[in-house]
């Protein structure tokens, strides 16, 4: 993996921090907090840990400054250039320098304190900056939301440094419990025959002749899929799997992603431009139409055509009676339609055209 | 600059910028016998090459769009 110019990186495994100041437009609390946040990101994925230090300066100083600060990079109070960071080494080495003149936030505007910490000590542990823009250490800042998730990029480089955690996240109920009451998933596809749920970093397999559920995490068997989809269907005919994040579409099989994706989903399925993401989709495998659902309308594709059938889209309560609610997923098994809800499941008879059945959408899980 | 397609010098300093602050623009540019535009071409296509874009040696649309995109002030080559 690529890493800087001759691969700088720390020589022991335990490092220090000090912060040096603050901004103005967060409580010091606060701002301790995105840092300590910050620092986890990476002693989560790394032998490294971190420890905050007062009295001395610590071998990583987090400092806020305003122009011209003496070193090579001056700061302007313009959103292009708000912080670096240096390599690891002495004296600067590992430092991390923010714009004081920025408007930090702990929310969704920019610029978010956590996630550009994160970043930066990216740069401060001897990471380059990645051309993979869902990673952390893509140059552009593109933080959009608070559920954050360190990408697989971000994981391989910072172990080709220091090799992995010894205390490597554990699968457990304390991560993704599928009895957990008010659980919801990002999408739900079958899968040959098997029932795949998938919630952030990580998927539920359903097996019908085990008992319980297995959990994995999506990066270990789809490496080069973003995670934490909007939506995914299967089309069983070619054996394929469609994962959908905003208006891009990955077309799999097995563990790889077909050459040639992501593509967008204007230009793969034929959606107006003002469609830019999927809420759920789901192939009818008897007659190859595939439903995308989108707010309170859906769209109907013709797989052997490879075209959207005319006509659409339609308003789904007019043609599934019953679902008057926003769909969050959808599924099918045998002669119904499995539309989801938050955590509540709808069975959909397509034969009577009528809901015959609601649960939690944990009784797939044995609870 | 005939690496410059629209011509504005607007853009042409935001190219020339934006090379020179993460991409050693400045300092390849110092060794003799240098090709000015061929530097700035190549510098370009290894930003085009980061940043996921068609890569053309060109400042395009979609580049000088990515250019205007806030980041972070660390260079993506190595000094």
């Amino acid at each position: 993996y690529a890493i800087t110019h001759n691969n700088p990186r720390w020589t022991k495994t335990h490092l220090t921090y000090s912060i040096l100041n603050y901004t103005p437009y967060l409580s010091k609390a606060v701002v301790e907090d995105a840092i300590a946040r910050a620092f986890r990101v990476w002693s989560d994925v790394t032998p490294l840990t971190f420890q905050r230090v007062f009295e001395e300066e610590g071998d990583i100083v987090l400092s806020f400054h305003r122009g011209d600060h003496g070193d090579l990079y001056t700061f302007d109070g313009s959103k292009y250039h708000f912080a670096h960071a240096f390599l690891p080494g002495l004296g600067l080495g590992g430092n991390v320098h923010y714009d004081l003149d920025q408007k930090w936030t702990d929310n969704n505007e920019d610029f978010n304190l956590f996630y550009v910490t994160a970043h930066e000590l990216g740069h401060s542990l001897g990471l380059s900056h990645s051309n993979d823009e869902e990673a952390l250490m893509f140059p552009s800042y593109t933080w959009s939301n608070k559920d954050f998730v360190l990408n697989q990029d971000d994981i391989n480089r910072i172990q080709a440094l220091y090799g992995p955690s010894p205390n490597p996240i554990q699968l457990t109920d304390a991560t993704l419990d599928p009895c957990n009451s008010g659980l919801t998933f990002d999408a739900i596809i079958t899968y040959r025959g098997e029932v795949i749920f998938f919630k952030d970093r990580f998927y539920i397999r359903v097996i019908s002749f085990l008992p319980e559920p297995l959990i994995d995490v999506i990066d270990l068997t789809w490496p080069n899929l973003p995670g934490k989809f909007d939506a995914a269907y299967e089309v069983s005919g070619v054996d394929e799997l469609r994962f959908f994040k905003g208006s891009k579409v990955w077309a799999v099989q097995e563990q790889n992603v077909l050459e040639g994706f992501p593509m967008d989903i204007q230009s793969f399925f034929g959606f107006p431009s003002n469609v830019t993401n999927i809420d759920a989709a789901v192939c009818e495998e008897e007659t190859g139409k595939t439903y995308f659902f989108v707010d309170h309308m859906y769209w109907r594709y013709d797989e052997n055509t490879r075209s959207m059938d005319p006509g659409y889209p339609r308003l789904i309560a007019e043609d599934f009676p019953g679902i008057d609610y926003k769909v969050d997923d959808v599924i099918q098994k045998e002669d119904n339609f499995y539309f989801f809800h938050q955590s509540i499941q709808y069975r959909f008879n397509l034969k009577t055209r009528r809901i015959d059945d609601s649960s939690d959408i944990n009784t797939w899980f044995n609870c | 600059f005939p690496v410059i397609q629209d011509g504005l010098q607007k853009n042409v300093k935001t190219v020339w910028k934006y090379l020179e602050n993460y991409y050693n623009l400045g300092k390849n540019m110092q060794a003799k016998n240098v090709n000015g535009k061929e530097v700035m071409a190549e510098k370009l296509r290894q930003m085009q090459q980061l940043f996921g874009l068609k890569v053309t040696g060109n400042s395009d649309p979609e580049t000088l769009r990515a250019m205007k995109k806030p980041r972070c002030g660390v260079p993506d080559v190595a000094p």
